[in-house]
């Protein structure tokens, strides 16, 4: 673990009472492996672990830490403070419907969170309308409606040859009309790079002006996390972030690449395939899980 | 890097930065940043435009496994488990193998036994339509070995040369899926001597580092023969296949590049190492 590897490295050192520059320099090259094991990409390891070093140099070291311990309890304190810290409830409309984007790359797990967010509005008090946007994936509204079928949340479509945008919208008509509160719309997976595709969310954006629009990545995603994040926060200023899968043994780095590139905070977390597997995010216990 | 004017610490510190980037993970990353510098002191070398050659040599030398044919059975049919983590790309491949197989003459049956995710009977469905194949399907829920041994039973009664087995999708860090998983494994080998013929782990090039403990645990679990790796038309490298190649002995066999039906390719470790580079 991060703590061991310290420790060892900390053996070699002299230092107690304060933190040299050695000292600090030694144990931020266990910090910088450590991070980049966990998937955190490169630029962002490398101005965190700058930031790190500062806080760090000449810090008296705590009675009852080791100056291994003193680094550490720096690094988790940065990285919670970096991944915490800002609006990470849903935003509602100050009349409804409120309407919730969900975006992301293939197999995300939009769909999925889409059901999952729908469940949890619904044990709010919310009434909830799923909108089934992906008209290209094979059987996706189908996986929609199953989905909801399975919670009670009606979920609108309009068939695979309605255009997004219209879809979105006319489901936002129908909420209205069915005085539903919220409307979750699925869109398909796309790539940042795929132009059409891109420009198309734009164009659901402009027809329904979401009060939310929500990135769903997959806490396994590598150092593309940076690329992904920026593009999709560029051209659609994101609100917030899903992290999925964390039900995994992925470390979850691309969180930190994502709040450190856009700023935005992450929402909820997927922990598992049924509905009821979304749970608040804390900063604190995916610092300590990127750590290692 | 072929602007830098020497092989000073800029060029390396640089070649480091574009292996990372490229998810080929601290270990490979210093195992080939080593290999270069002993044979730029070794040849002598000064000038960084041939690092290029070298890199890829060495990047496609550690991928090279022999072939990237897909194994075929002495005699039909030939049974090919596809296995991997949630929504890598395991049934969008499965329908672009079919497609393949169907182009070469081949008769596919497609075996729907991912039984617990919404619609992916449905989804499969689509793919067997497209590509011209016959599927295999129980009602939801129902055990996925059982719908394996219908599939290979089918095969046989019809003379299908390729049975293809989706499954669901799970972490690998889940022990009773994985159990599930070897089950199915299990009930292949049991009915077809030598098969599966091929299990193929389905790897999203987006993945980082966990796909080194992927490809571990499903080789342990059932014994995977080779990877897909998909979504190689973004803009990831999927350079963890390296680690994969190093450590395990696993090779890439093809490479996923697009949703249509036509976006499958087999693996070429020479363009894919250019590809990295470029
Ligand atoms: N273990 C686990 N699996 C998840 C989680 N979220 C989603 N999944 C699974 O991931 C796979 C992909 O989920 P989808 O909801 O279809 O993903 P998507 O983003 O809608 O996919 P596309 O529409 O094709 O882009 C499915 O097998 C889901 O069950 C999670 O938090 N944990
Ligand atoms: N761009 C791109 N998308 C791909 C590729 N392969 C699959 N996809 C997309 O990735 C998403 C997930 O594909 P699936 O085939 O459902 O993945 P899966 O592994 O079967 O998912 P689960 O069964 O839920 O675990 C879909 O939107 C596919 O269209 C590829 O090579 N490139
Ligand atoms: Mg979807
Ligand atoms: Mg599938």
């Amino acid at each position: 673990s991060l703590a061991e590897r310290l420790q060892a490295t900390f053996q070699k050192l002299r230092g107690r009472g304060k933190l040299s520059e050695a000292d600090v320099t030694a144990a931020l090259r266990e910090i910088r492996l450590a991070l980049l094991e966990a998937d955190v990409n490169f630029k962002v390891v490398k101005d965190f672990v700058d930031k790190v070093k500062s806080r760090a140099i000449g810090q008296e070291v705590l009675q009852s830490l080791t100056p291994a311990q003193q680094v550490i309890k720096i690094v988790y304190e940065e990285l919670t403070a970096l991944m915490g810290g800002s609006q990470s409830k849903l935003i509602f409309a100050s009349h409804p419907p409120t309407v919730i984007l969900m975006v992301g790359l293939q197999g995300s797990g939009k769909t999925t969170t889409a059901a999952k967010l729908a469940r949890f509005l619904t044990r709010q008090g919310h009434r909830p309308l799923l909108a089934a946007a992906d008209i290209y994936r094979p059987a996706a509204i189908k996986q929609l409606q199953v989905l909801g079928g399975q919670l009670g949340v009606p979920v609108f479509s309009l068939g695979d040859e309605v255009k997004p945008p219209a879809i979105a919208g006319a489901a936002v008509e129908h909420a209205r009309s069915q005085g539903r509160d919220v409307v979750i719309v699925d869109t398909a997976g796309r790539l940042h790079i795929d132009a059409e595709m891109m420009a198309e969310l734009a164009e659901i954006k402009h027809a329904v002006s979401p009060h939310e629009i929500l990135l769903v990545l997959d806490a396994m995603t590598g150092q593309d996390a940076v690329r992904v994040a920026d593009e999709f926060h560029r051209q659609l200023n994101l609100t917030g972030v899903i992290l999925t899968k964390l039900d995994g043994d992925a470390r979850g780095g691309a969180a930190l690449t994502v709040r450190a590139v856009t700023g935005c905070p992450i929402k909820f977390i997927g922990v598992g395939e049924k509905a009821g597997a979304l749970e608040a995010f804390h900063p604190e216990r995916l610092a300590a899980r990127i750590l290692g | 890097i072929g602007r830098h004017k020497n092989f000073d610490d800029n060029f390396f510190e640089e070649l480091e930065e574009i292996l990372l980037t490229a998810d080929v993970g601290m270990k490979i990353t210093l195992e080939l940043v080593g290999r270069l510098k002993e044979r730029v002191r070794r040849e002598k070398l000064s000038d960084p435009g041939l690092a290029y050659n070298i890199l890829q040599e060495e990047v496609a030398s550690i991928l090279d496994k022999g072939t990237s044919r897909l194994r075929e059975a002495a005699q039909p049919p030939t049974v090919i488990l596809v296995v991997g983590v949630n929504g890598s790309g395991k049934t969008t491949t499965i329908g672009k193998l079919a497609y393949q197989y169907k182009l070469g003459g081949k008769k596919v049956i497609l075996a729907a036994a991912d039984t617990f995710r919404a619609a992916a009977g449905e989804q499969l469905g689509v793919w067997a339509q497209r590509a011209g194949a016959e599927l295999i399907r129980h009602q939801e829920g129902a055990d996925p070995a059982a719908v394996a041994f219908d599939a290979i039973q089918a095969a046989r009664s019809r003379r299908a040369d390729v049975v293809l087995i989706d499954t669901a999708g799970r972490l690998q860090s889940k022990v009773n899926l994985m159990e599930e998983l070897k089950k199915i494994q299990r009930v292949i080998a049991r009915e077809i001597q030598e098969a599966p013929h091929e299990v193929l782990l389905v790897l999203d090039a987006t993945t980082g580092q966990n796909g080194l403990s992927q490809a571990r645990i499903f080789r342990e679990a059932v014994g995977v023969t080779g990877i897909v790796l998909t979504k190689l038309d973004g803009t990831a490298k999927g350079g963890v296949v390296l680690a994969i190649g190093a450590e395990l002995g696993l090779p890439v066999k093809l490479v996923g590049l697009g949703e249509k039906i036509t976006d499958l390719r087999e693996f070429s470790p020479q363009d894919y190492a250019a590809a990295l580079f470029s």
